[in-house]
């Protein structure tokens, strides 16, 4: 599982 | 972008108009809470800071804007254009016992100490109980305009379609936000109450009032 930095949602 | 992602985006947005429709046809801000509506522009303004920094779509910087254009443009119609109507007696809940331990916890349980990292952190735990002020003033009235109910129905099920999208993720994509998840579990637990209110009482087409 990762968690991304880039917050893609809103 | 899945179908329960979408639909949460949608309600949300949803959301978002209803209230300013109810306001600007009304030409009143009766049973809103002031308060509530700041500190989602304070989530809105922390958590788009990305705007800056990172692009992801247009779509997301459409909402993002939408978001944070329209809920500045709400304080101005409570505060200002319609201050005659705002029922300030009844938005007495203190917000300063919200901003203060969810500032602490952003600052002490994140995913990475970084300032934009901890804004981003501040902004979805502050989201998960941004509602209060709203809840605590229709439970100090007594009711809720159904113009207003549908307003929070809207709202509280977009995050509840966030939780079917971080689901689906997870086994989709292996994408897993725990921060988000607990927030997201949270801000949900907190509209049953009214969820419940909302399937018994307006459904029928009753207006949400409760025992004095």
């Amino acid at each position: 599982t990762q968690h991304t930095s880039i917050k893609d949602e809103l | 972008m899945n179908i329960f992602r979408l639909c949460g985006d949608m309600s949300h947005l949803a959301a978002i108009i209803i209230l300013l429709l109810k306001m600007w046809k009304t030409r009143s801000v009766a049973g809103i809470s002031g308060k509530s509506q700041i500190l989602f522009a304070t989530v809105f303004t922390a958590r788009y800071l990305d705007l800056f920094t990172s692009f992801i779509s247009i779509y997301n910087t459409c909402m993002k804007v939408f978001f944070i254009g329209t809920v500045y443009f709400t304080i101005y119609l409570i505060y200002m254009k319609f201050k005659a109507t705002y029922d300030s007696n009844h938005d007495s809940f203190r917000v300063e016992f919200l901003i203060v331990p969810v500032g602490g916890l952003a600052f002490l349980v994140n995913h990475e100490f970084a300032p934009l990292e901890i804004i981003w952190t501040f902004s979805i735990y502050l989201e998960s109980v941004a509602i209060l002020p709203q809840l605590f003033m229709i439970s100090k009235t007594g009711e809720a305009e159904t113009i207003t109910s549908h307003y929070l129905f809207a709202l509280g099920s977009y995050r509840a379609l966030y939780l079917c999208n971080w689901i689906y993720r997870y086994y989709a994509e292996g994408f897993f936000d725990l921060i988000a998840v607990v927030a997201g579990v949270v801000q949900t637990i907190l509209y049953c109450d009214f969820f419940y209110l909302y399937i018994t009482k307006v459904m029928k087409g009753k207006k949400i009032s409760l025992p004095a």
